[in-house]
C-alpha cells in the first residue's frame, strides 16, 4: 500500500535526530 | 569544521554516526537543492557510512550522488501523485 511510502525518504533536519535510522533494540 | 574521519565515526554509536554525517552532508546538499535538502540528505544517509565518508571527501562524486537522489525523489513523487 502507498501509505508506507508517504514518509519516505526519512527527512533529515539539522539539529534534530534523524528518524531514518532503524531503532536497534539494546 | 574539521573533516569527519573514520576514527571519529568509529568512536560514536551507530545512531550518532548517522547524525554526524548528516550534519555535514546537509549544508553541502542545501547549497545545491535548498528545497529538497532534507529529503536528499535523508536518502543519502541510508547509504553505508564508509561510502558516505568518500562522498564527503570528493565533491564530484557527492554532486553526482545528489543528482541521482533528486532523480529518484522526483520519480518517487511522480508515482505518489499518480496513485492519488
Amino acid at each position: 500500500n502507498g501509505s508506507s511510502s508517504v514518509n519516505w525518504p526519512p527527512e533529515f533536519r539539522p539539529g534534530e535526530p534523524w528518524k531514518g535510522y532503524p531503532n536497534i533494540d539494546p | 569544521q574539521e573533516p569527519l574521519t573514520a576514527s571519529m565515526l568509529a568512536a560514536a554509536p551507530p545512531q550518532e554516526q548517522k547524525q554526524m554525517i548528516g550534519e555535514r552532508l546537509y549544508p553541502l546538499i542545501h547549497a545545491m537543492h535548498p528545497m529538497l535538502a532534507g529529503k536528499i540528505t535523508g536518502m543519502l544517509l541510508e547509504i553505508d557510512n564508509s561510502e558516505l565518508l568518500l562522498l564527503l571527501e570528493s565533491p564530484d562524486s557527492l554532486h553526482s550522488k545528489i543528482e541521482e537522489a533528486v532523480a529518484v525523489l522526483q520519480a518517487h513523487q511522480a508515482t505518489e501523485t499518480s496513485h492519488k
